[in-house]
């Protein structure tokens, strides 16, 4: 439902190839694709903004990040679309009004360990799994 | 911000409003799985023995993604004193393996309770472990203490160390005693000291009402009880970064949902 007003803010982003593109170069798609293709930004939650030093003893923050980005065909364009994005991308193509293109996502998520005091002053030591987006793809 | 630290042109700016800051906290704190912001009550919490410890853990694992559990595990041992049983066996590996948290517990006895003449000398910890959160089970847990060198009076002696969890007390009577663990120690020897308290841990966390804490005693070669200062134990009065704690080591026993909110 916001696609026309969204398409048009894409197009003015910069090209930033993610890590590990692979695939064919800028010069074999439309440069408008490249700037708008699916891919990860950088996005730092920091626990010092927030003021949490007093109980969050290590991160100060991390590097969460997050997908961005249209997921259109050819989905060669986009780096880790997964086999069923080009279903998706099929079926949508065929009927564009009932079924959406594939998903902007993570594809690969990693964990992160935080320090924090608990009520006690007891000291706990956790990882989480999946904080943070590593790389990004059409599902 | 993209790689080149300029601001990425499709992102909209705008501060968030103070409901929405707040809603956006608790929002991180749900990811985190805690029901509210801890409020610690720290004096010079953060340069005790226990968040230390666990800072040097936390050090480790963070320096070597890859291979975070391995590095845990050497740095935990590394932390051990020569004079203690290395990790030997394949059960605790396994256990430390496992481990997806690690929690520390400062001992919260200010004072020595009232003991009878026959255990004047004996000392008391506890620990509360009412707080841990849901699903999470004990792989394995260990009770710390540091000790110094100590006087000449003593230099060539060995002490004997006894470790007992508390079953139950008594009003008007001592209180029945478990004996955890007894390890001879050489009075010159110096370091951490770690006692396997695992099983009577995850008593614990069942079993809260049970959690009446550990005692030690201390007696020399000759049978003559003395105080754990007397055999270099670190105690309240000691250096901050040598106060006695307990660690344990948990695994997500249950698959965590989020509450709706």
């Amino acid at each position: 439902s916001t696609g026309g007003k969204r398409r048009q803010q894409n197009r003015n982003r910069s090209t930033q190839p993610q890590d590990g593109s692979r695939g064919l170069g800028p010069a074999d798609y439309n440069s408008s694709d490249q700037k708008t293709a699916c891919r990860r930004h950088e996005l730092y939650v920091s626990f010092r903004d927030l003021g949490w030093q007093d109980w969050i003893i290590a991160p100060e923050g991390y590097a969460a990040n997050y997908c961005d980005g249209e997921c259109s065909f050819p989905l060669n364009a986009h780096m880790n679309a997964t086999n069923h994005a080009i279903v998706q991308t099929l079926v949508h193509l065929m009927n564009p009004e009932n079924v959406p293109k594939p998903c902007c996502a993570p594809t690969k998520l990693h964990a992160i360990s935080v320090l924090y005091f608990d009520d006690n002053s007891n000291v706990i030591l956790k990882k989480y799994k999946n904080m943070v987006v590593r790389a990004c793809g059409c599902h | 911000v993209d790689g080149n630290n300029e601001v990425h042109p499709g992102f909209i700016h705008r501060r968030l409003r103070t409901h929405e800051k707040r809603e956006m906290q608790k929002e991180i704190l749900s990811i985190l799985g805690l029901p509210h912001r801890p409020r610690p009550h720290l004096s010079q919490g953060k340069y005790n023995s226990a968040p230390l410890f666990m800072l040097d853990l936390y050090n480790t694992i963070s320096s070597d993604e890859k291979s975070q559990v391995e590095g845990l595990l050497d740095r935990y041992q590394s932390t051990r004193t020569t004079q203690s049983p290395p990790l030997t066996t394949y059960q605790e590996t396994a256990f430390l393996n496992d481990a997806d948290m690690v929690m520390s517990f400062v001992n919260l006895v200010e004072y020595d309770s009232e003991f009878s003449p026959q255990r004047r000398h004996h000392k008391e910890f506890k620990f509360n472990l009412s707080q841990i959160p849901e699903g999470e089970a004990v792989t394995a847990a260990e009770f710390r203490l540091y000790k110094e060198c100590v006087s000449p009076t003593f230099r060539n002696d060995t002490f004997q160390l006894k470790v007992y969890q508390v079953l139950k007390e008594h009003p008007d009577r001592e209180a029945d005693l478990f004996l955890l663990e007894s390890r001879s120690l050489w009075a010159a020897e110096e370091g951490w000291l770690e006692f396997d308290i695992t099983a009577t841990s995850n008593l614990w966390v069942m079993s809260p009402v049970h959690n009446l804490g550990l005692q030690i005693s201390l007696e020399t070669s000759s049978g003559q009880s003395i105080t754990s200062k007397e055999a270099g134990l670190v105690g309240r009065d000691g250096a901050l970064e040598k106060q006695p704690f307990m660690v344990a080591f948990f695994k997500v026993s249950e698959v965590y949902v989020r509450t709706t909110r």
